[in-house]
């Protein structure tokens, strides 16, 4: 699976994943990638894009949890971020996600042992990572 | 005027022993994708033309879980998916069980931008990517070596395993020497199958 996720100068936010799915999965089995709300999300406020277990992504809404705990809890992008991948997944579900927010700033998080990711603002941060 | 920020991520879930080398080539790759980002920002595209770039060329190094390089299915087919969303207007377009675009990401956005629905699946979505003309490409393209390696292990462990390389017996020395130690399990097989993806 991969995803980006990006706020531009008019802090216009958008979301966009990709995958192949699991390996030996079942002919005709949907994943998060393209449910809107689960491996993809984007409004006003966020973007956001998931990887991992596709069903556990999805029973727990991943994506639209971030941008929710943000408008209705007042929570910051990281603060989200972490809330979510902490109590949202469901027992041994394994995800990962990244995230902007429309105030220029970049947050991810994730419970397996490692996600490749990069990630850059406007102010001159730059991460490409890959374990914790 | 705000600021620019940008994200991208090429899975989740790493087998601890990955070799060196391929975390470079990972590495590599996504700090390529990263400044293709960065530098379409710094020329004004929009959010949502910049995710939709740097998803395609994820999609088409063969390296990372999607597009060309996607996970083969029980039956060793390719089954590719993918969404794109606009936050502003929050519209979004998003496609599923595709076997021949070349970009599935750009028939989602297509799908946004040029139907009158969000979501097109399987023989419909193939058909809309016909009229609208992107490019298709033989199933063989999508179908490297490692996958049917990966679908081999996958079917011998019994699991249906996600975003995860498993070595081909002997390739990777992740595998023999993880072998040694007592494995933790992932997916009802001990971790140290698998490599990263």
């Amino acid at each position: 699976t991969v995803g980006c996720v990006v706020v531009d100068i008019e802090g216009r936010c958008a979301a966009a994943t990709s995958t192949g799915g699991l390996i030996n999965k079942m002919v005709g089995r949907i994943g998060d990638s393209p449910i809107i709300g689960s491996g993809t999300y984007a409004c006003k406020l966020c973007a956001i894009s998931c990887t991992g277990e596709g069903e556990s992504i999805l029973r727990g809404t991943l994506a639209r949890d971030v941008a929710a705990v943000m408008e209705y809890k007042g929570l910051k992008l990281q603060e989200a971020v972490d809330f979510v991948i902490k109590e949202r997944l469901d027992d041994g579900g394994k995800a990962g996600l990244i995230a902007v927010s429309n105030l220029g700033e970049v947050a991810f998080g994730f419970n397996t042992n490692g996600m490749f990711r990069a990630t850059a603002t406007q102010d001159g941060f730059m991460e490409i990572a890959v374990w914790e | 005027m705000g600021k620019w920020a940008i994200a991208l991520h090429g899975g989740a879930g790493l087998d601890p022993h990955l070799p060196l080398h391929r975390q470079e080539e990972a590495k590599n790759l996504l700090a390529h994708c990263l400044n293709l980002g960065i530098s379409a920002l710094r020329s004004n595209l929009s959010a949502l033309d910049v995710v939709e770039l740097v998803v395609r060329e994820l999609e088409t190094d063969p390296l990372f879980n999607s597009g060309r390089g996607a996970v083969l299915t029980e039956k060793g087919t390719v089954e590719m998916e993918a969404s794109i969303m606009d936050g502003p207007k929050r519209r979004f377009g998003a496609v599923s069980g595709l076997s021949t675009v070349k970009n599935p990401v750009s028939l989602a956005r297509l799908v946004m931008d040029k139907s009158p629905h969000s979501y097109l699946a399987f023989s419909g979505a193939e058909e809309f990517a016909q009229q609208q003309g992107v490019e298709m490409m033989e199933k063989e393209y999508f179908i490297t070596q490692d996958n049917v390696g990966m679908l081999k292990q996958a079917k011998e462990a019994k699991a249906i395993l996600f975003d995860y390389r498993i070595p081909t017996t002997g390739l990777d020395s992740c595998g023999a020497e993880a072998e040694n130690e007592n494995p933790m399990m992932m997916n009802g097989v001990p971790l140290s199958v698998y490599a990263a993806e």
